[in-house]
């Protein structure tokens, strides 16, 4: 059914006929199931599932039509990147991050960035309180905020622009040294990894076992110590950091 | 540990493979369930054109979350990668049980064979689930070795960066 597959695709490209792409995409649909139980993975429950299916199957379909067979690439692999785009697009363009929230975590990035050119080492959480003229506990409950948004919200593109949407997790983890490892890509790795090396102990513990090693955050907990919401927070913490230093 | 560590990346390798794959029969399992359950009446406002079956696709192909329970999140890191080998190899496979046009021509199936595809995607499904669960034990295991050597500090991130 591999040529059957590519009997359908070739009867479309030619023809056109809205029949033979509605086959396609309900063949293909489910690739927008994977894609959108991943990105749910992380974010807040109070995002529907359903809404990012919808937002995917318009990727689906963007995909589909652009699907050159002829390239000798497989759909699959083109689709998924194009599903997912089109998904994080849409999330952005709804601008669902609670406008309140993205200012705070933009101030207390300023604020990260102003006392690590000041200091020349990672601020702590107290000097970051004094800055923003707030108690510790209020700049804490910020951290609780932010992380309760999911990792999607903290993983903000990278690099911007091009058609692959780049975020931090995806750069930091990226073990496809193959094609996929641009240049720009790996020299961000590359970036990024240093700035995490000048981090403090903790936060460059989090991030590198999470990131690089892909440990849950409950097995970091083990690792520190300390309990698997506390690693939520200094997780946030620590990317805030390493944006305070990749925005500046 | 970094023999730890192959290991680790081979079997997850396979592992989002596998996953990639079990979502693809999930998604076509409920897309074939779908008609069943249009034509037993229960799907009220399914409709029998494909343009209504792209109308309800979010539902059909939305995890059930049981509720929506808040801890439905294993905590790690979660990437949207790009389908391996092992997942086209699998996906082969899993195109012999339902080709795109039995899925393009699902309401012209028989009861009879409505229920056998269904049942042979069940099939199909469960197998794969079983192999990711098992995938799962494994990498855990490992991970666990890793989590402990960095604990008792015969690792550092250091080695890592
Ligand atoms: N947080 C989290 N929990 C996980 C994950 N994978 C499995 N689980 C948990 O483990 C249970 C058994 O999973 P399974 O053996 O793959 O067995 C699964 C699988 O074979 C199948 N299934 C799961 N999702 C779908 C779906 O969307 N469509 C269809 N047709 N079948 C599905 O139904 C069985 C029962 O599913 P559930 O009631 O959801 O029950 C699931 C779920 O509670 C995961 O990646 N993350
Ligand atoms: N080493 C290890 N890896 C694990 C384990 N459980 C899941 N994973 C892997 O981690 C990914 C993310 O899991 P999640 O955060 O729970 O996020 C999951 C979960 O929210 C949901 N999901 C998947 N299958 C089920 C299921 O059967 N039932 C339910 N309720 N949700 C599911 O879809 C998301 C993506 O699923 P996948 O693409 O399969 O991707 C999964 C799977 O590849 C585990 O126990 N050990």
């Amino acid at each position: 059914s591999e040529s059957e597959l590519s009997t359908v695709w070739a009867r479309f490209k030619e023809t056109e006929k809205q029949a033979d792409r509605d086959d396609l995409i309900v063949y293909y649909a489910p690739l927008v199931k994977y894609v959108a139980s991943r990105i749910a993975a992380g974010l807040p429950q109070t995002v529907d599932q359903a809404d990012l299916i919808s937002y995917g199957m318009f990727g689906l379909i963007d995909a589909i039509t652009k699907f050159d067979p002829e390239r000798g690439f497989k759909f699959e692999t083109y689709a998924v990147s194009r599903i997912k785009g089109a998904v994080l697009d849409e999330l952005r363009s709804i601008d669902w991050v609670p406008r309140s929230v993205r200012s705070k975590a933009k101030s207390v990035e300023r604020a990260m960035s102003k006392l690590e050119a000041q200091y020349h080492r990672p601020p702590t959480d107290s000097e970051i309180a004094e800055e923003l003229d707030i108690t510790e506990t209020q700049l804490s409950n910020i951290y609780k905020q932010i992380s309760s948004l999911g990792m999607v919200a903290l993983d903000e593109m990278l690099a911007g622009g091009g058609s692959e949407t780049l975020t931090f997790g995806d750069t930091l983890a990226d073990r496809r040294d193959g094609p996929g490892m641009t240049y720009e890509r790996a020299e961000v790795r590359q970036l990024l990894a240093q700035a995490i090396n000048k981090m403090s102990e903790r936060e460059k513990i989090v991030l590198t076992l999470y990131y690089y090693e892909n440990l849950t955050l409950a097995e970091i907990g083990k690792v520190l110590g300390v309990t698997e919401s506390r690693v939520c927070q200094i997780h946030t913490k620590a990317v805030l950091q390493l944006r305070s230093r990749f925005d500046a | 540990i970094e023999r730890l560590r192959q290991l680790r990346t081979e079997a997850s390798t396979a592992e989002g493979d596998v996953s990639f794959v079990r979502r693809m029969a999930q998604g076509r399992f409920d897309i074939v369930g779908h008609e069943r359950s249009r034509r037993s009446g229960a799907a009220e406002d399914a409709s029998i054109d494909v343009s209504g079956l792209l109308f309800d696709m979010p539902d059909i192909l939305k995890d059930d979350d049981n509720g929506g329970e808040g801890g439905s999140r294993s905590g790690r890191h979660v990437e949207v990668l790009e389908p391996g080998k092992i997942a086209l190899e699998l996906g082969d496979q899993l195109d012999a049980v339902v080709s795109p046009s039995a899925l393009a021509a699902v309401e012209r199936l028989s009861e009879a064979d409505l229920a056998d595809l269904l049942d042979q995607l069940r099939e199909f499904e469960v197998g794969l689930s079983q192999a990711r669960r098992q995938l799962h034990d494994r990498i855990d295991m490992l991970q666990d070795e890793i989590a402990r050597r960095y604990r008792d500090g015969e690792v550092t991130v250091d080695s890592v960066l």
